[in-house]
């Protein structure tokens, strides 16, 4: 359970405040599957970083299944953005000079799994995305697309009970972005809480519900009707 | 006018060879507008990079305005990327810790043009896409969108007679993509050859032609109709 109770953030440039969210509330449930849509600038990869526990609210607070997140030590939170939360970040954030193999391995470095546990798993995932033919290739020796797999595949890697994923699809094909949806839907059927921000509504109507942001404020919380 | 001519491109990796472009062929008038579409991993950003003369053929000839640019010295090339060429990366490629305004101009130091005169033109490019209110904000301080309205801005500073954009509205939402391509369209419409790789249907049909790519070929070469 997801609880975001009045959170603002707000940047500091020098002695300039650029205020990315406004006194934000909502709750998501156990697993719940909830789009965020809004224009660009509209805060919502600032609010993915609060809810990925990357960044802290400027006012407000965040629970984390009925735990305040201020409250957590380092080791807690480690441990939460380790084994509880898989993240795919806009900028896909991997690793330079590392194969596609070695980035999806990285979380199950990290969380101890055997060498030959986590070689099994990461390459499974990688055919899943459809990269089975690149497990050798470096970031800059794969496509935009490719490497947005990558991130995709390395997030999942934990089979994580939440994942957060900011415009998972914006650099893919539609049918590419549409295997994707349906490796989220699978890992949703299972019971994982995800939470996807995109601005395509094909996408976000994969949802249950969808919160719409505008200047930093939720400006619509809507039901996806399923016909 | 740009022409290809049975191009290839072959990437070494180690022992392996990976084709990412086979034989492709097809010519692009002064002041067309094209777009190219094709599956993630087909070869679209390979073949803007060939076109951009920032990357070469492993097979195969490229001409630009009749003149074969493997033939080019250095300095011609420089002068063609500079002047002629505007290119809107995928991956942006911003300079980090470099304010949006410096990054917009950048082009325009190069091209040895005076301080006030580059700030006027710069600060004018910005508040086209939106930004007029982020001139000091540094990458990092900037959302995925806003970032790659910075990278459209700084290839639109030299008003370039080709303009090469990569995705230019991956990261945008409808309303912000769709004010990209009216700026795209009257930069066509001032006699620019405009040539755009998306995924988005809707984005490709702005053009006048649409190149199809799949697995490093031209599969397809349509005429976009004007109803
Ligand atoms: N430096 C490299 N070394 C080896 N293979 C590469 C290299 N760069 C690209 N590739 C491969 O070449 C193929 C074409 O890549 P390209 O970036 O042109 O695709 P794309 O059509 O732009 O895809 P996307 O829509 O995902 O951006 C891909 O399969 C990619 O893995
Ligand atoms: N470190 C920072 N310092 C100052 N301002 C920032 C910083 N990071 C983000 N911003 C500003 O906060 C606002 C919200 O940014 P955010 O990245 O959350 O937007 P977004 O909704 O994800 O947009 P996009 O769809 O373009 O990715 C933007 O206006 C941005 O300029
Ligand atoms: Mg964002
Ligand atoms: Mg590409």
């Amino acid at each position: 359970m997801i609880k975001i109770e009045n959170v603002s953030k707000i940047y500091k440039m020098g002695t300039i405040d650029v205020p990315a969210l406004r006194e934000v509330s909502f709750s998501i449930k156990q697993n719940e599957f909830v789009s965020i849509m809004g224009p660009s600038g509209s805060g919502k990869s600032t609010l993915m970083n609060i809810i990925g526990c990357l960044d802290t609210p400027t006012i407000g607070r965040y629970f984390l299944d009925g735990i305040e997140v201020e409250k957590l030590g380092d080791n807690d939170l480690a441990a939460i953005r380790n084994k509880k939360i898989g993240f795919v970040f806009q900028t896909f954030n991997l690793l330079p000079r590392t194969n596609a193999l070695k980035n999806v391995e990285l979380p199950l470095i990290y969380a101890g799994v055997s060498v030959k546990e986590r070689d099994k798993i990461a390459k499974s995932l990688l055919v899943d995305v459809g990269l089975g033919d690149r497990f050798e290739h470096n970031p800059s020796e794969l496509s935009g697309g490719q490497r947005q797999r990558v991130a995709i595949a390395r997030a999942l890697v934990n089979t994580p009970s939440i994942l957060l994923a900011d415009e998972p699809t914006g650099n893919l094909d539609s049918k590419a972005g549409a295997e994707i949806m349906e490796i989220f839907n699978s890992l949703h059927q299972k019971g994982a809480t995800i939470i996807l921000v995109t601005h395509e509504r094909y996408v976000a109507e994969f949802a249950d519900r969808i919160i719409h942001l505008f200047d930093g404020k939720v400006v619509k919380d809507e039901n996806v009707d399923r016909v």
